[in-house]
């Protein structure tokens, strides 16, 4: 039965989808039958391995009750690796979400499929809408993605708000895995300030991903990090993180 | 007579506050009466001129018609440059938005103030939402900055079809400024790769804006960074993009 992480920060560009596409990757190479499930109307982490053009059916289709899970998952060119992928189309979902049923529809579809795997990676938009807590109430566990700078501090307060109150309210199991520090530019005055910071609401892993121009590279290429070029950095970096959330999650 | 710029782009993480803070204070040091308004509820660019816990008033209570614009708006610490604040009570308005004069109130409210400034210039969240479409409503300039990455080209058509959208059905004389590109790290594959890509969907800027860590020290210390250090390469280069921007908006 799949253990589920939600990546997620209500910030922009702190790395949500770097880390869910490297996670989930990470995690199928070691073994585990791996499913991303991209919540994302902007598709960035579903790109790399399909065309929104080729997405006949998607992450919308589970939300307007027009397709079975089973239907929208779709196997990648990676083992181990299958991807529940969401286009623009996504976005219209939105509006029609100030219903009760709302916030339940991913845990009800993963519920389905869970037994199919050993893990369960769900990548987030920049905001705590509908689809970053439909994320959180079917996960077991959030990953926070942030750099240390000032405006990712901003918004930590809301988001453990956020997150205690669908503790609260709906899934008392969520529990924070952990903030993931990512482009790391090193020995700044701004990471000796903001690391501190960050510490006071999160656990933070070990691991730190630095700041490198392999990462980008990998998504023109459309191939995880870890595909790309798994010899670098921040490749190497983000295997050791896949093993401190291997650690973490141990059931 | 107000020129109104929106600082638009719904990918996250692309320097939309970080240009929006620069672009107006550099505003106002030309001599230019300024107004800053920040249409993203995290609130990113308002944190830097007042602590949330003192707004007793932001733009929320504009679009709840719980106050007039001219009481929502304050002087900041910069001369010639005032303030239209938001903090996170501004995304509980976003619920309410599937009405048809949701697009307008923002195009309301500056409409009672366009006299009183040279230049507005209008902070939006990473996502096409409803306060994003209030600034493209409202302006006469969209300004898009973004990086030369690949996720930043995924989102350009489709906010390049917003923008269209919105010219044919609201705002005929919307026009894109530019695109200004931010981060720029230098010399690499991605950048000689992305760039012409960009320059197929938008006019580009001449001036682009490095990558630095002041820029992050800058928020840190509150300051618009053509404050904090305003010899520093970043610094040099908003001004010269500040100059871009009156030269392109010239009446
Ligand atoms: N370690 C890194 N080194 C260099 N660039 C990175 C690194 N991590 C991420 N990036 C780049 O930073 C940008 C933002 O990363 P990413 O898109 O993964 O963040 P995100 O949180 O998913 O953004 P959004 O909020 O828009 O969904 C991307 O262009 C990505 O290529
Ligand atoms: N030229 C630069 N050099 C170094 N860091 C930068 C630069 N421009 C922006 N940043 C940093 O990158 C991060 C994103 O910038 P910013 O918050 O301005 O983007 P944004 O588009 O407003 O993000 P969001 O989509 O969350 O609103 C911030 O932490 C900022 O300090
Ligand atoms: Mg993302
Ligand atoms: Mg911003």
């Amino acid at each position: 039965m799949a253990t589920v992480i939600a990546i997620a920060n209500q910030k922009g560009g702190e790395g949500k989808t770097t880390t869910s596409i490297n996670l989930a990757h990470g995690l199928a190479l070691e073994g585990n039958r791996t499913l991303l499930i991209d919540m994302d109307p902007q598709g960035n982490s579903s790109g790399i391995f399909i065309e929104p053009d080729h997405m006949e059916i998607s992450a919308a289709d589970l939300f307007l009750q027009k397709a079975d899970v089973n239907d929208v998952i779709q196997q990648t060119r990676y083992e181990n690796l299958e991807l529940l992928p969401s286009k623009i189309n996504l976005a219209e979902v939105e509006l029609g979400t100030v219903n009760v049923e709302a916030p339940y529809v991913l845990r009800d579809a993963v519920g389905k499929i869970r037994n199919n795997y050993d893990y369960i990676v769900i990548d987030c938009p920049p905001s705590l809408s509908i689809f970053t807590v439909n994320a959180l109430v079917a996960s077991d566990y959030v990953v926070v993605p942030l750099q240390a700078e000032k405006f990712s501090i901003d918004g930590i307060k809301g988001l453990q708000n956020t997150i205690e109150s669908i503790k609260r309210r709906i899934n008392p199991q969520l529990t924070i895995l952990g903030a993931l520090v990512t482009q790391l530019k090193p020995n700044t005055v701004l990471t000796k300030t903001i690391l501190p910071v960050i510490e006071n609401y999160f656990p933070v892993f070990e691991t730190f991903i630095s700041s490198g121009v392999a990462v980008g590279e990998s998504h023109l290429s459309k191939q995880s990090l870890l595909d790309y070029n798994p010899g670098i950095k921040q490749a190497k970096e983000y295997f050791s993180f896949v093993k401190e959330v291997i650690r973490g999650t141990k059931k």
